[in-house]
């Protein structure tokens, strides 16, 4: 782990009382090598140890096990802070002035929009709501299905359309929710890559019409070095609010968390913690904190 | 970083952080630019031309040398490919693609939708099969996927198919259960005499150094022929490769290149690591 490893640093460090600059650089190269190891970007783990850099260099960090203790601490809590900070408390999902709330959820292919869907209508159900399910993705075989099939499980209607076009039956969709007295609507859109134009326009051009106070990116949480890219896209081509960490229920280090976090600069609100409906947890910074350090 | 530089510092940074960017991770990118800057020293190379090259070579061998070739179908029997993964990589559409690529060469396909537990996964299976006019066995949702597996093989029999395709669930290496559940699906195909089975595991091209423990454990579970190497279409690299094959010896028989049927291509390693190196 880090923290052992940090410990041989130190432990090898040959001067007395206060840790030189340059020793200081030999043990930051142990946390740059344990976030990239941990699937962080390249360009979020420089920052980071810059960061982290300043405040070790502020902290007059000491000699021997002492020293690597303070350096995990401020790595640590510097990591805490990236993420979000703070114990996060109940994960809140923005409104708009007057319902129905939209909720839009997008990201690459199989990152887990449709699943994530089914749980924010349970969440939401179960919070004494009325949320609607929209199947506005037209492309994937059998995608209306999935999503019909998990309402049902749920006992929460799903709206669809054939033959319409995703930003046509998002507007359809709300219409409907307002008609039918439903004060939560959740968009699932089809996965894309963030190198096709002609997907990101569709999921920017539904945006645009519906303003929708919470625009999720979901994304796999074993995402490794593109997590920057797909942030970034995303944020610029389309705008979120917040991002969902699917299956975290594995063994991925989940790096890229920080690196959604920092260049997206929106909370991660949810994370993923099984295929089941009921698998969604608000994000908790410390915990992810942890993780990511190994 | 293909135009004539010095080979100095910047450039051995600029290259550590290519393939840093590119999932190869720490240790064997440290390896590979240990080994460059090993034949730079001993004059071996001239040029960031000569390194270049260098870089190529070493890559596209890494990738040869570690797992030797495998062939899916062996011809004058019967072949099963098992294919597995874990969840949203793209196993499903890898078998629509594969199916539909191997009904062209000729051979008798028949899908086995025996991923009996995610909502819709069997509808869309046979979707897939309706447009790659391939047969699918399926029973219901909830039913034993063994038992799926059973049935795919006899009907091949039966019809005397010589390829049989199977989706299995997305699973997280991590739920023990689930994995003694493909070592059941394993059991299944092995009692069934079937002439020619490989096992091959789909792996994102987005997917960081966790690949590699996916990877190992599926590998324990079941043994590994091969790996399918899906999303290349998008931005991320899939460096990650490199740890994998190393890790458990196996060649990456095909790429996914998109959404489409027809988007499935013979794993070449030379183009893999142009596009890598790019
Ligand atoms: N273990 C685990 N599996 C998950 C989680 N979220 C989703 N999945 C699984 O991941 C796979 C993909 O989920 P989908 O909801 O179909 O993903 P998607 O983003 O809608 O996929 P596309 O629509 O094709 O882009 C399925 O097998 C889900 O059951 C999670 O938090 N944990
Ligand atoms: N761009 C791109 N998308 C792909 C590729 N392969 C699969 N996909 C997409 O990835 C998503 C998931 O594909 P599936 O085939 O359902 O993945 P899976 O592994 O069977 O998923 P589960 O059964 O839920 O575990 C779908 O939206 C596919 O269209 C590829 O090579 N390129
Ligand atoms: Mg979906
Ligand atoms: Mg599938």
């Amino acid at each position: 782990s880090l923290s052992d490893r940090l410990q041989g640093v130190f432990a090898r460090l040959s001067s007395r009382g206060r840790v030189s600059e340059d020793d200081l650089k030999v043990a930051l190269r142990e946390v740059r090598i344990a976030l990239l190891e941990a699937d962080v970007s390249l360009r979020v783990v420089k920052q980071f140890v810059r960061a982290v850099e300043e405040k070790a260099l502020g902290a007059e960090v000491l000699q021997g096990l002492g020293g690597a203790q303070q350096v995990i601490k401020i790595v640590h809590d510097e990591l805490v802070e990236m993420l979000g900070g703070g114990d996060g408390g109940p994960a809140r999902l923005n409104t708009a002035p007057n319902p129905p709330h939209a909720v839009m959820l997008v990201g690459l292919q199989g990152s887990g929009k449709t699943t994530t869907a089914s749980k924010l209508a349970l969440m939401l159900r179960k919070q004494g709501h009325r949320p609607l399910l929209v199947a506005a993705d037209p492309y994937r075989p059998a995608a209306v299905t999935q999503l019909q099939t998990l309402g049902r499980q749920l006992d929460v209607p799903v709206y669809h359309a054939p033959d319409r076009k995703p930003p046509d039956l998002a507007q359809d969709a709300i219409k409907h929710a307002v008609r039918d007295g439903f004060n939560y609507v959740i968009l699932d859109t089809a996965g894309r890559l963030v190198i096709d134009e002609t997907m990101m326009r569709e999921v920017a051009e539904i945006r645009r019409r519906l303003d929708p106070p919470e625009v999720l990116l979901v994304a796999d949480a074993m995402t490794g070095q593109d997590a920057v890219r797909v942030a970034e896209q995303f944020h610029e081509q389309v705008g979120i609010s917040g991002v969902v960490l699917t299956k975290m229920d594995s063994d991925a280090r989940g790096g890229a968390a920080l690196s959604l976090r920092s260049v997206a600069g929106v909370p991660i609100k949810f994370v993923g913690t099984s295929e089941r409906a009921d698998g969604l947890e608000a994000f908790h910074a410390d915990r992810i904190a942890s993780r990511i350090l190994g | 970083l293909v135009a004539e530089r010095p080979i100095d510092d910047d450039l051995w940074d600029d290259l550590e952080e290519l393939l840093l960017q590119a999932d190869v991770g720490v240790q064997l990118t440290d390896d590979v630019l240990e080994r460059l800057r090993g034949e730079h020293r001993a004059g071996e190379i001239q040029s960031s031309r000569d390194l270049f090259d260098a870089l190529q070579d070493a890559l596209a061998t890494a990738l040869e040398q570690v797992a030797p070739p495998h062939e899916l179908i062996r011809a004058g029997t019967l072949s099963a490919v098992l294919v597995v993964g874990v969840n949203g990589v793209g196993k499903t559409t890898s078998i629509a693609k594969l199916g539909a690529f191997f009904r062209q060469q000729g051979h008798s396909v028949i899908l086995a939708a025996a991923d009996t537990f995610r909502a819709a996964a069997i509808d869309q299976l046979k979707i897939w099969g309706e447009r790659a006019r391939l047969p699918v066995i399926a029973h219901q949702p909830g039913a034993d996927p063994s038992s799926v597996v059973f049935d795919a093989l006899s009907a091949a029999r039966a019809r005397a198919a010589d390829v049989v395709l199977i989706d299995t669930a997305g699973r997280l290496h991590t739920r023990f259960n689930l994995m003694e559940e493909l070592k059941k699906i394993r059991r299944v195909i092995d009692k069934q005499g079937v002439g020619h089975v490989s096992t091959v595991l789909v792996v994102d091209a987005t997917t960081g150094q966790n690949a590699v423990a996916q990877a190992r454990e599926f590998a324990r579970a079941t043994g590994l022929d091969g790996l399918i190497v899906s999303k290349l279409d998008g931005s991320a690299k899939g460096g990650v490769v490199f740890a994998v094959t190393r890790e458990v010896g196996v060649p990456i028989l095909f790429v996914g290149t998109g959404e489409k049927i027809e988007d499935i291509s013979d794993f070449d390693p030379d183009d893999f690591v142009q596009a890598l190196i790019g």
